[in-house]
Parts: C-alpha cells; structure tokens; sequence
C-alpha cells in the first residue's frame, strides 16, 4: 500500500547542501506494524514527512495504494492527510490557545463529523491515553508526555487506516509507554498499518519489523520473530 | 547547596485545583550527580522548573548556597540563572529564528562575555555534541535530537556550576544519549553539580542517586552504588 522509490531529499543551507535523504526505497504493505530506528539526524522524520504528505522529496516517487502522491492536487493530498492517515508529531505540533480536548478533535472538524460526534470520539481517545482528567487543560498547562499524549489522542480520534507515529514515546515514563504500545498493537490486531519512529529498542519491540537509517539511506530492514 | 522544605505547587484552573508538588524536601550537595524519575505528570519538571529560579513554589522554602530564593530580588535571580545554572529545557526552548551558534552564545552573551571567547566556547560546545557541521542551521533546519543537542550545548557552554537538565536525552538514539551521558559524567568528575530528570532506567545508571517522584511528592530517594 505504501511504496517508495528512490527518494532523495536534498536542503541547500547557505551554499552547503545537506542530503537528509540520499536514495530511500520501502515498501509497507496493510497490516503491517514497522518500527523505524536509527541515529540522531540520519533521516527518519524527513522520510515521515514525506511519508505523512506534508512534504516532498527532491527526486524519486510515493505511491500511496495506488496514487502517486507527486501527481496528487492539494485536495486530495489534504484527503489523505485528513481522512487517512493519524500523525503523530516529533514535536507534538499542538495548538498553544486551544485545550487538549479541542486539539483532539480539529482533524474530525477538518472531516466534517459532527459536534457531538467529534466530542464523544476525542473523550474515548484521551481517556484511552490517561488524561481524562486533563481534557480542558491547555498546552501550557500539561507536562511533557502529557502533551506527547495528547498529539497520540489527536491521531487516533479520527479512526485512521495508517498511523504514523515519530518518536511517540520519547517523553513518557515505562509505564505510560507501555499503555500507549498496547494501544498501538490492538489497533494494528484489527487492521491498521502502524509506523513509528523510536530510538528505544524495548518499543521497537512491539512492532514486527525493524528498518534502521543511516546517513539518510536506510541501512538494514529487519522482520522480528512473530509475537 | 541545594535545599527545598516542604514545596508546594498548585494551579488552579478553572474550579479545578492541581496539587503540581504536594509537599517536596529534597538536599542536594555540592558535587552531587542525581537523577529525578518518574511518571509522566509526577511533578519532576515543576521542581526543576522551581530549581532553576523559572519560577516559584505556592509554599515551602528553596535555599540555594545558603541564599533563601523566596527573598532573593529579580537581580539577584537573573545573576544566578546566568552565571551559576546550565539549565536545559524539556522543549528545549530555542530561539526560532537564530542560528544554533547564536542560540549557544545568548547565556554568555547576557553575562557580557566578549565576542571571540562567547564564540570558541559555543564552538567547542556545540562540537562536544556532535553538531561541528550544523552551527549555522536554524532550529528548524535541525532534527529534534539536534535540536536537543542546540539546548544541551547551551547549557554547557556557559561553564556553569550547576547543570539541571530535564530529559536531555528524550529524542536521542543510544550512541548519541552516551556521549551526552559521558559529558555530564566528565563535568561531574570536574566537580559540576548534575540534577537531571530522565525516564530512561539506563540513562539513570550514569548518576549516583535516583530520587522518584509519584503523584507530586518525592517516593524513594536511593543512592547507587559507587560507579
Ligand atoms: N499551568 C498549569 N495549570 C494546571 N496544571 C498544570 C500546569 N502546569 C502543569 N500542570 C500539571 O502539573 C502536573 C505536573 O506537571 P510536570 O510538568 O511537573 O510533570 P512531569 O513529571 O515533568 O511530567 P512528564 O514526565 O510528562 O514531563 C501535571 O499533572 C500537569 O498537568
Ligand atoms: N530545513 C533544513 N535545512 C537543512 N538541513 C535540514 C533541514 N531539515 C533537516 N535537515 C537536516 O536533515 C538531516 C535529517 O533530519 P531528520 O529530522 O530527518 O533526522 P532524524 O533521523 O529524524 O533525527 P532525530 O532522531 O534527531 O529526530 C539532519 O542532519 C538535519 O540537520
Ligand atoms: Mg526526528
Ligand atoms: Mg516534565
């Protein structure tokens, strides 16, 4: 269902260039659960990026089921991005005047799903991740993985078919993490394709296939013995 | 150096009150090399908040080398900030619009340290963690564990007393979280002061005493065998 080919992602800063991505091929098929791992700066958000239709590589090609997503209008790229996928942001990517429930709930505003539908939905997702206790609070008033917690509510609310996922943990403690991965691997039990970056091995765990980066290429793609 | 008596935070938002730190006293002396656990929500980035003279306790009593914090004037708490704490943030808290070089020389450079010396310190800094081949990107031309990196240089650079950093490692890979564990390590050899927070049982093992936070109050406080 996903397929790259060749990708290439190329910043010129200044009159150095940075390859952040220096040839990328995967492909990810439905129902699959991929973890993606690899150094600091080796390429893994830009790929998701990309991955999540909120950018485009230099060179190279995205088919997404079928679509090829470089000839895809920006009406059916925010289609996709709205209706499709859940994005899980490395910097959550939050509302800053706005509570964690209405954070929840503006992917399903973007969809057109009713109030009490969008309320009820984004109440289900923000207990399913402890907080809902903390549903009126606003960014600023949450800690660290708790606002991890709610950008992981904001791409779940909206019942995706793939979740995309960077690095959803780096700021929770064992315990909330665990609870966050058995969400993930239930949501994957009953069909959706589940894509996260992490850097902790023990998450990684949970998935059932390990591609690791390096230098913006991607090094080894590993499949982990069935749990 | 470091005394808190019996902290206290709460917020009120809306009707609602959050008891933040619920009665909080913690020694730490000089030399130390403590890291602060648990879960998300517990309290830790409030205290450190406090520590770091960012922001102030509802009661309870903070004395820093004998100074009562609760009396101290704002100049008398900038002094501090600027030229005894390395403080890094869990969101780091970088400048947007400058450059990591720039964001490394700020604390030097509100402490009128020259040019050319707030210059080879940030280099030095920012090469100690890896980032020589990224001092002129922008915060958004860095990866998230760049970023990190950016905030943690910061605090270094400025050759603090005392380092306080909560979850300098959330975004980083292994090998990367290792050199920056083994910087904290060298400095605290050096006789550095190092409070951090972490969620990474491994991370931990680096310090030399693990005090655990639950629900705002401090559960166990245990020193670890000698490394
Ligand atoms: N301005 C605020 N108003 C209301 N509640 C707040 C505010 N700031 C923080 N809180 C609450 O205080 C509690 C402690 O927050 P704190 O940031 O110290 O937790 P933490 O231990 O650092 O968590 P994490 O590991 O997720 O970073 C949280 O439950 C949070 O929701
Ligand atoms: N706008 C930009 N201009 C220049 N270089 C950039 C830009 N954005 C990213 N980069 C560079 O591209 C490389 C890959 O970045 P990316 O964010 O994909 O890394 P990552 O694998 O997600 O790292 P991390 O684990 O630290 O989050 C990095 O070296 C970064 O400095
Ligand atoms: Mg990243
Ligand atoms: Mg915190």
């Amino acid at each position: 269902m996903i397929s790259l080919k060749n990708l290439t992602k190329v910043y010129a800063t200044g009159d150095v260039e940075v390859r952040a991505l220096a040839g990328v091929s995967l492909e990810i098929t439905e129902g699959e659960f991929v973890s993606i791992m690899g150094p600091s700066g080796s390429g893994k958000s830009t790929m998701m990026n990309i991955l999540g239709c909120l950018d485009r590589p230099t060179t190279g090609e995205y088919f997404l089921d079928g679509l090829n997503i470089a000839q895809a209008s920006d009406n059916q790229l925010a289609e996709i991005r709205n209706q499709k996928i859940g994005f899980v942001f490395q910097s959550f990517n939050l509302l800053p005047r706005t509570t964690a429930l209405e954070n929840v709930e503006l992917p399903m505003l973007y969809r057109g799903i009713g109030a009490k539908e969008r309320r009820e939905s984004a109440l289900r997702a923000l207990n399913a991740v402890g907080l809902g206790n903390r549903v009126h609070h606003k960014p600023n008033e949450l800690s660290g993985g708790q606002q991890q917690r709610v950008a992981i509510a904001r791409a779940l609310a909206n019942n995706p078919v793939i979740i995309m996922a960077d690095e959803p943990t780096g700021n929770l403690d064992s315990k909330s993490s665990e609870e966050i991965m058995a969400i993930f691997q239930q949501l994957n039990d009953a069909g959706i394709t589940v894509a996260l970056v992490t850097h902790e091995p023990d998450i990684a765990l949970f998935s059932k296939r390990i591609v690791r980066f390096k230098d913006g290429q991607i090094d080894s793609d590993e499949t982990l013995a069935q749990r």
